[in-house]
């Protein structure tokens, strides 16, 4: 499942 | 993580406590946009819809709630502080700043990375702060007699987001596929924002007068 990005930045 | 994104953070951080710091302890919000607070305040919600479901790291959670608890305590202080609320710049601080708010919200839809609700919040929050400190912009350019801690905040939040620009440029060519292109054209537009404010600032502390934004 590729639905998400992850963010890890402010 | 690296230095550069560390030091836009804490440059964040530090702009925010600079405020707080000016309206807790004067009592006193002259000059600050509350349009700027609270879009600022909507930028983190948007943003932050993550911080209970993907743990990135202690050090992200934290900032996350620092973030989101400061800028609603902002809000709350500049309208409902019985004090601090008689010193709001009401009559001067006329941006409407809904008008930003569709735009971002129909460009968040066209133009995003994954069509899903988190995502799209995500990116209306990019777009949002982007111009988020219009407002503030305008205000600062019709008061008269800003007072320092208020030219501090805006310089400070212009500096964290160049920072971050170093800090993608930097990613860029030590992380593989690390690609943002949304992020990026957006922490340019808002940078590029301040370019104005920021060559006015360096003037004014070359000739060492205070800044004063030309009408």
């Amino acid at each position: 499942e590729d639905d998400e990005l992850s963010h890890d930045e402010l | 993580m690296n230095i550069l994104r560390l030091a836009g953070d804490m440059t964040h951080l530090i702009s925010v406590i600079v405020l707080l710091l000016k309206i807790h302890s004067i009592k006193s919000c002259a000059g600050i946009s509350l349009k700027t607070q609270e879009l600022y305040a909507l930028v983190f919600v948007s943003r932050y819809l993550n911080i209970f479901t993907d743990f990135i790291s202690l050090y992200n959670t934290i900032m996350k709630l620092i973030f989101l608890g400061t800028s609603f305590s902002i809000v709350w202080y500049m309208r409902y502080h019985k004090i601090v609320r008689r010193s709001y710049d009401k009559d001067q601080d006329t941006f409407r700043h809904y008008f930003l708010v569709l735009p971002c919200l129909i460009l968040a839809l066209l133009i995003n990375e994954r069509f899903t609700f988190k995502e799209i919040m995500w990116t209306f929050s990019l777009y949002l702060e982007a111009v988020a400190i219009l407002p503030q912009l305008v205000l600062l350019q019709r008061t008269k007699n800003t007072d320092n801690l208020t030219v501090q905040y805006i310089f400070l939040l212009g500096a964290y987001r160049a920072l971050y620009i170093l800090n993608w440029i930097y990613r860029y060519f030590t992380e593989p596929d690390y690609l943002h292109w949304i992020t990026w054209i957006s922490g340019l537009v808002q940078t590029i924002l301040y370019g104005d404010f920021f060559y006015y600032y360096f003037l004014s502390w070359k000739n060492n007068v205070k800044l004063q934004l030309p009408a």
